[in-house]
């Protein structure tokens, strides 16, 4: 008895060990740990492989009750509003969403929110080139209200489809980053009610626990609806979006797996939990 | 904090002289807890924490400090030895003009914004330095890189997309050569250090241009795989330094303390804005405070 026990917390300190350095976080991995140890001493479980396997299902489980697809049919324009921390991806992942729709014959309009960093629309224009979907832009250093002004309206009166938002990467931290993107938000839902109809956070997979409190702050400026996880291409396994996704209640819609057109799938939390271990 | 952790912790300790294997068990833990929170690598906190065990078991509760106290102190001494203390961070630049400076790191971290930074940088130190796009992939890269250049006034090396980056940093070195600039930053592409094609480009460009300084721009929001993909860009290419971006957040900045203990090499700089004017030289304590804060 006293053997298992010690082979027990052996493996227990392994899969910690997995669990931390795939990014998820010292609070989540803890309670896990808790929750394996509290099944132990109910002899709710056999050897290491059923330690691994029942960890693995709580974390699936935890990621499928959250889990849903996001519907772009329950409006028209349905409008997507794409927010994040700098350099995580969010423009290239709009790109990769516009290709999608475009590719299921959809009509997409692109904002060039970001009106402040170098050659942003720049960037933006060019993957609307790429994909077929006209890009409502202004000048640099221009009001981002006014642009997403402008390209609800636009997406009104071409009878888009989709109308994606591009706007500036901003550190949660930021006050009045922060306080630009509610009126943003604000213009948005004032120009065509009920918009927009999906808020998406964008997450890079590399993040560590930081992920948390821009999930935090950014649920609570402008109430993001789904999250994005990018360069799950890379060696980092995005752990965090477990935390961030059980925390906050929210869905992962999709993960970016490199940086071209059609590197975006859906989020399959099984294959997920797998590759972490 | 740490510091108020450790207070409690060790009010048992009260009376006490010597710190023992026993009695800083607790306290190490807290240490650990403390550094895996901020994102510092799993094993480099493993080999951090045995460190302070070594230095903490068998020496003296003093007089002047509470065993807590002497904890964060230990602490905080080992973290600030471990990022470098007072070594020379400064960029080397003693070889004939121009002398080259690559910067490298994964998709997004800050590279073609802190090209323009140090760029600068440079200029306040009345240096002439070139810019560089060598970034052909992402679209409006170069573009991105010649309007900080403009917001500058100061020279882009005039890259097309359609061109090879090797080829570009070529000429550009000539050009630099020719027209008297005695520094030439070159932007390089975003990339994965398991992308082997992308990683044999970085060398070639090494090669190419004989680089005085290859700095590593890494973003201090990253998490666990900091250790991996400094060491993938260490052991491949060869850093010299590291840039640590986006510190005016909120991110406590484990990863530079995973950095530098898998490379050995030294953050130089630290990205605190968005602005080209928020680039800092590194100091050891600052980073050290935030992450024990
Ligand atoms: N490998 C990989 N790279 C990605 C992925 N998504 C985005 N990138 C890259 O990450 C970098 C930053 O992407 P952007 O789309 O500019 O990110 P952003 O959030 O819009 O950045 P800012 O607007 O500056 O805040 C680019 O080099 C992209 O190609 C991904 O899924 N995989
Ligand atoms: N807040 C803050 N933002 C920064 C800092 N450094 C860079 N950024 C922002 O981070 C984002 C990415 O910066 P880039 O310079 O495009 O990053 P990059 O490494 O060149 O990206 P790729 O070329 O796609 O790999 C931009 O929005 C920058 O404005 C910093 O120190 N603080
Ligand atoms: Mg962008
Ligand atoms: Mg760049």
């Amino acid at each position: 008895l006293l053997g298992k026990k010690q082979i027990d917390a052996d493996v227990l300190e392994e899969l910690e060990e997995i669990l931390i350095t795939a990014d998820m976080g010292v609070k989540t991995t803890v309670e896990l740990i808790r929750t394996l140890e509290q099944r132990l001493k109910r002899n709710e479980l056999g050897d290491g492989e059923a330690l691994k396997a029942a960890l693995k299902q709580e974390i699936s489980d935890r990621l499928a009750q959250v889990n849903s697809d996001l519907d772009v049919s329950a409006a028209k324009p349905f409008v997507i509003l794409v927010i994040g921390v700098n350099g995580v991806g969010k423009t290239t992942t709009i790109g990769k969403l516009a290709a999608q729709y475009r590719r299921a014959g959809k009509k997409v309009l692109l904002a060039a929110g970001d009106t402040f960093r170098a050659a942003a629309a720049e960037q933006l224009e060019i993957w609307g080139e790429r994909v077929g979907a006209e890009v409502v832009r202004h000048k640099e250093g221009a009001d981002p209200s006014a642009v997403a002004f402008d390209a609800c309206k636009a997406a009104v009166a071409r009878d888009c489809d989709i109308l994606l938002i591009d706007t500036a990467g901003r550190l949660h931290t930021k006050v009045n980053l922060m306080e630009e993107m509610k009126k943003i938000r604000r213009v948005i839902e004032r120009e065509i009610p009920g918009a927009p109809h999906e808020t998406l956070l964008v997450l890079d997979a590399a993040t560590g626990q930081n992920a948390v409190s821009q999930a935090s702050l950014f649920k609570e400026a402008a109430q993001v609806t789904g999250l994005i996880l990018t360069k799950l291409d890379g060696t980092a396994k995005g752990g965090i979006v477990v935390a961030v996704s059980h925390e906050f209640s929210l869905p992962v819609r999709y993960i970016g797996v490199g940086e071209g057109v059609e590197d975006l799938r859906r989020f399959e939390p099984q294959q997920f939990v797998d590759a972490i271990f | 904090a740490l510091s108020d952790k450790l207070e409690s912790v060790f009010k048992k300790l009260r009376g006490q002289g010597v710190m023992t294997e026993d009695n800083i068990k607790e306290a190490l833990r807290e240490v650990r807890l403390a550094l895996l929170e901020a994102d510092v690598n799993f094993k480099v906190v493993k080999d951090f924490v045995e460190r302070v065990r070594e230095k903490a078991v068998g020496t003296l509760v003093l007089q002047s400090l509470s065993p807590g106290q002497q904890v964060v102190k230990i602490v905080h001494d080992e973290l600030v030895a471990l990022m470098g203390g007072d070594e020379d961070n400064s960029l080397d630049l003693a070889a004939k003009p121009p002398v080259s400076i690559m910067m490298v790191g994964l998709q997004g971290a800050g590279k073609t914004t802190s090209c323009g930074k140090l760029a600068r940088y440079l200029k306040s130190q009345r240096r002439k330095p070139l810019l560089v796009p060598a970034d052909v992939y992402r679209p409006a890269a170069i573009e991105q890189l010649k309007t900080l250049g403009r917001q500058l006034s100061m020279e882009v090396f005039d890259s097309q997309a359609d061109q090879k980056p090797v080829d570009i940093c070529s000429k550009a070195l000539k050009y630099a050569e020719l027209s008297g600039f005695d520094t030439v930053i070159f932007d390089t592409a975003g990339r994965h250090q398991i992308d082997d094609y992308l990683m044999d480009e970085l060398v070639h460009i090494r090669e190419a241009v004989e680089p005085r300084e290859i700095l590593f721009v890494a973003d201090a929001m990253t998490g666990q795989e900091a250790v991996n993909v400094a060491t993938g860009f260490n052991d491949r290419l060869g850093i010299t330094g590291v840039v640590l971006t986006k510190l005016d957040g909120d991110a406590k900045g484990g990863a530079a303390l995973s950095i530098k203990a898998v490379t050995g090499k030294p953050v130089k700089f630290v990205g605190l804005g968005e602005k080209l004017d928020a680039l800092e030289v590194f100091h050891a304590d600052r980073l050290v405070s935030r992450i024990l804060g």
